[in-house]
């Protein structure tokens, strides 16, 4: 099972993940080891790369409208800023004794955290992202909701011109979003959950027009003709609660999803 | 996104920085 939740999180994290695994590994197997080259250079890269996160992370918090993300992003930037001054005082301490024990352990903490501290960032920002698409579907149930008070052709107009381009927006970035996922079983529910909505969206249409024409000539039928309008309003709203129950779900939470 | 490049940019300079310490391991098992 993927560690990861998206491809872009995995391509990122997991190959130096494995690193400092094997460092740790290394470490252990090697107890007292052998003697540590001058880390400095890498360590001065690691340093400047981490400014530079700091600086488009702060930037990010600035300009975003998320208050999760404003909250959660500061003490992973702080974890990473902490774990890189780690990493410079291992650097120094070896520079001093490259046998140092202390030192190697400070070197393993520096790394460690600033994977974790990384990926804590990581994983805040694309949560940030998953809110943007689900306030884009809840959007959508809103309108569904509306559905139902729709008694005139001059609203069904409006009420199209209102839905379509939301539904699109949802329609697109679910889709984008199943491709990223790393759960495969994740990804399956809301390619599915999507094919109904597509296939449910013009006919609930069809049938707010039949109900709204049986109303305007006086017809018979009329309560039976809402009553479809609502189910099929109710079957779309379903899909759409599901794709924002799987698009919150990371592989953490997947115990729960299966 | 720049937060992911710049996430991106950390871990190369991490992976480069654990290659060099876990070198030098390496030789003694």
């Amino acid at each position: 099972m993927p560690v990861f939740h998206t491809k872009t999180i995995e391509s990122i994290l997991e190959p130096v993940a494995q690193q400092v695994s094997r460092l740790v590994i290394l470490h252990e197997e090697a107890e007292d080891g052998n003697a540590m080259p001058d880390l400095s250079r890498p360590v001065q890269a690691v340093s400047l790369a981490v400014t530079n996160l700091v600086k488009v992370g702060r930037e990010t918090i600035q300009n975003s409208d998320d208050d999760i993300l404003r909250l959660d992003m500061p003490s992973a930037l702080a974890r990473v800023e902490n774990s890189s001054q780690h990493l410079e005082e291992a650097s120094a301490m070896l520079k001093g004794d490259p046998f140092s024990t202390p030192a190697r352990k400070k070197l393993i903490e520096g790394s460690r955290g600033i994977l974790q501290g990384t990926s804590s960032l990581l994983l805040c920002f694309d949560e940030s992202e998953v809110r943007k698409i689900i306030r884009e579907c809840k959007r959508v149930l809103d309108y569904l909701a509306v559905s139902e008070v729709i008694d005139t052709m001059e609203d069904l107009v409006q009420f199209l011109k209102d839905l379509s381009p939301c539904l699109s927006k949802v329609s697109r970035e679910v889709s984008s979003r199943e491709k990223e996922l790393t759960h495969q079983v994740h990804s399956e529910i809301l390619v599915r959950c999507l094919e109904q909505v597509k296939i449910l969206a013009p006919i609930l249409i069809c049938s707010m027009k039949v109900f709204i024409l049986i109303v305007e000539q006086q017809g018979k039928g009329s309560d039976e003709a809402a009553e479809n309008r609502n189910y099929l309003a109710s079957r779309m709203s379903d899909e759409i609660q599901e794709m924002i129950r799987i698009l919150q779900l990371t592989t953490y939470d997947e115990d729960q999803s299966e | 996104e720049m937060i992911l490049e710049a996430a991106n940019a950390i871990m190369c300079a991490s992976s480069n920085l654990v290659r060099a310490a876990n070198a030098a391991q390496r030789e003694l098992i």
